[in-house]
């Protein structure tokens, strides 16, 4: 299927700590 | 074997791989020359660590753009997913730069890579942010200005996340429409 994402989901990601 | 290896961390992938662009606007040079692509980008993390490290929109200098398209179009008329489609413009007032303008933009770029518009989606090509001293635009471009349900449906679903009240009228307009204009003023197709 789709790949849909909410906003609230999206926002969680902003600030993560970069992965390697 | 490693048992002390941590568990990979899978970033999240995105539906389609989106590609950043940035107008300049050098007078001596054609429009295709001042267009540069930034970067591509295909996973909800790589989006951030994209948008978290450029300019915010509403501190670029005026006649630049942002645009952001699904990889292998191009943000001009010209390419043929675009050719026959058209864009929701929104227009702000000088003292929205500093108040609203990048919220708006951000959550145009959600919309896009989140695919906010259900089964319209793939209709979405991508959006442009013109940072111009005379008021600046976000437009929202689809692929087909004939495609009625589908255009209707995103514009009234972006005009819902952007959280325009009813009483703000945003306008459609094709692109074909635009490009063949005598005068500033390009008629609406639809309105929501």
């Amino acid at each position: 299927g789709k790949k849909q994402y909410d906003r609230e989901f999206l926002l969680g990601f902003q600030f993560m700590p970069a992965c390697i | 074997q490693d048992m002390s290896m941590p568990t990979r961390y899978m970033k999240h992938p995105l539906q389609s791989r989106w590609a950043l662009w940035f107008y300049k606007n050098v007078k001596s040079k054609t429009w295709h020359a001042n267009v540069r692509l930034i970067t591509k980008f295909d996973t909800v993390e790589d989006f951030w660590a994209l948008y978290n490290n450029i300019q915010i929109a509403s501190k670029l200098m005026s006649g630049c753009d942002y645009s952001l398209f699904r990889d292998g179009i191009e943000p001009m008329w010209e390419d043929y997913r675009n050719k026959c489609g058209g864009r929701w413009l929104i227009t702000f007032s000088k003292q929205q730069r500093h108040t609203e303008l990048d919220r708006f933009w951000l959550e145009t770029l959600l919309c896009l890579i989140g695919e906010s518009f259900g089964d319209y989606s793939d209709d979405v090509c991508g959006a442009v942010i013109n940072i111009r001293a005379k008021g600046d635009k976000i437009a929202l471009w689809t692929t087909h200005a004939e495609n009625r349900d589908a255009v209707l449906h995103i514009g009234r679903t972006l005009k819902e996340r952007l959280g325009l009240p009813a009483k703000i009228v945003i306008g459609y307009q094709a692109h074909a429409d635009t490009a063949t204009k005598s005068g500033s003023i390009v008629n609406n197709k639809f309105v929501v």
